[in-house]
């Protein structure tokens, strides 16, 4: 463990914290997009098959078991909790994603560590994460406005895996056979999908001005 | 186990 992954996953546990906080307290889900958070849980759900079979600490398990249940929760709430569900933008979060879950799928079958049960459904989690914002931010795009707790719930998202790119150079600066290129390369599509929020959310953070992304 | 193998990571 290092202080960037420490730093990353942290971050991502904020993420979450900020996502729950804004369902929980304003009992909304105005501006998130379902297909963003399905598709999160689905990322967690294959990632962790191993989560019974390989104890790696205390930490890595408590931490899988947040991401899981956290995931979904969101899911359940946003589509049967009573209050909440009626704020979902269906008719804006149309994301056709099943496209992307079978293109991940797809990939992972020829591009995996090794050809077994566990690591193919491991590539498509790192796959399928890499490109599970873009619900989001075509929501958010369409949607026009963002609201803080929205956009503070995207920056972390964003932010997290960042992290996790400067604890692939550390590691494999510090560690002799550290070769993750399935984590590197997707983690860097990942965090470039989200340069141009990262960007308008830093101009309005400096203009102090309400988050706009252009239509 | 193979070490290289288990992800360690989240």
């Amino acid at each position: 463990m290092n202080i960037f992954r420490l730093a990353g996953d942290m971050t991502h546990l904020i993420s979450v914290l900020v996502l729950l906080l804004k369902i929980y307290a304003t009992k909304s889900c105005s501006g998130i997009s379902l297909k963003t958070q399905e598709l999160y849980a689905m990322v967690f759900l294959a990632r962790y098959l191993d989560l019974f079979s390989d104890f790696i600490s205390l930490y890595n398990t408590v931490m899988k078991l947040v991401f899981i249940g956290s995931s979904l929760a969101i899911v359940w709430c946003m589509r049967y909790h009573r209050v909440v569900r009626r704020s979902y933008d269906r008719e804006l979060d149309t994301f056709r994603y099943w496209i992307l879950v079978g293109a991940c799928f797809t990939l992972a079958l020829v591009l995996h560590e090794k050809f077994s049960f566990q690591e193919v459904f491991w590539a498509f989690s790192i796959y399928l994460e890499a490109v599970a914002i873009l619900p989001q931010l075509v929501l958010l795009q369409r949607s026009g406005n963002v609201d803080n707790l929205t956009g503070q719930y995207v920056f972390f998202l964003g932010a997290y895996r960042a992290f996790y790119i400067l604890n692939w150079i550390y590691r494999y600066l510090t560690e002799p056979r550290f070769t993750r290129w399935i984590s590197c390369v997707s983690g860097l599509v990942q965090t470039a999908l989200y340069a141009d929020f990262f960007y308008y959310y830093f101009i309005s953070w400096k203009n102090n001005a309400k988050l706009q992304l252009p239509a | 186990r193979n070490e290289d193998l288990s992800h360690d990571e989240l």
